[in-house]
Formats: C-alpha cells, sequence, structure tokens
C-alpha cells in the first residue's frame, strides 16, 4: 500500500505543466 | 515563440503552466518557505482530476487536508476559517467530491497574485533569468 506521503506527492506531481 | 518574460508576466496562471516558469517560481517561493502555497495549489488541480470513486483518492483528499489546512500551515494561514471547517466537515463525512478544494484554491491562488507573484516579478531570481 502506498503512503499517503507518496499519493500526495504523485498527486502534486500529476498536476505540474509538462515539457514547453 | 513568446519569450518566458511575455509568457510568464500575462498572468500567475500563464507562469504556473509553462514547465521553466513554474520551476522557477517554486525555486523563488523556497527561500521565502511558502513552497506550500504553490504545491497545494497543484495539489487541488491533481485531485480534480482524480476518479472520485477510486479509493485512492480519499487518502489523497485526507493528505491534502492534513499536510496543508488542518494545522497552521502557510495555507492554513491563508484560508478562510469558513473554507477550513467546511473541508473538515467533508473529510470527516467521507463524502469527497471532486470539487471540495475550489474554494481553498482560489483563495491561495488570490494570495498568491496578491503578493507572491508580484515579487516574484521584481526578485533577483526572476530578472537574471530573463
Amino acid at each position: 500500500l502506498e503512503s499517503e506521503d507518496d499519493l500526495l506527492q504523485k498527486c502534486i506531481t500529476s498536476a505540474m505543466p509538462k515539457q514547453n | 515563440p513568446d519569450s518566458p518574460r511575455t509568457r510568464w508576466t500575462k498572468s500567475l496562471l500563464s507562469l504556473l503552466g509553462d514547465q521553466d516558469g513554474a520551476q522557477l517560481f517554486r525555486t523563488f517561493l523556497e527561500r521565502d518557505k511558502h513552497v506550500d502555497t504553490l504545491d497545494f495549489w497543484f495539489a487541488c488541480n491533481g485531485f480534480r482530476q482524480m476518479d472520485i470513486n477510486n479509493t485512492k483518492t480519499l487518502r489523497v483528499a485526507k493528505a491534502i487536508y492534513k499536510r496543508y489546512i488542518e494545522n497552521s500551515s502557510v495555507v492554513a494561514k491563508q484560508l478562510k476559517a469558513a473554507t477550513k471547517s467546511y473541508i473538515r466537515d467533508v473529510i470527516r463525512r467521507q463524502q469527497i467530491d471532486s470539487a471540495m478544494f475550489d474554494q481553498a484554491q482560489t483563495e491561495i491562488q488570490s494570495s498568491m497574485e496578491d503578493s507572491a507573484y508580484q515579487n516574484f516579478l521584481t526578485s533577483d531570481i526572476y530578472l537574471e533569468y530573463i
């Protein structure tokens, strides 16, 4: 089971802009 | 294509939608110990994209709440009391929805637009970059 911290980090990263 | 300066001075959202811009703004906020406001803003966007029926989504909602809202973090300090208690109630009842952080995100975004973004555009880190 992934930790809440890992899930949160993935959530943040998923929303960050990708290559311009 | 537009220069970074042209893209980033349009609006906070144009800055945050740009990979290099978001990264530089992050570095700027780290110096001020305000990077949590940016991470929270991205977390809200990421949360809105999650499948509300997936059990992970409730865990992420709880993680966002614990990390940024229930304590006296830099994010919590900038949110209205009513906004925080609304989110607390949603978490307690476990009745999450995709828009549950929208109001909080709007408040944080306004706060960034009024201060951190303006300060960024006159900061050494930005001026050196452009």
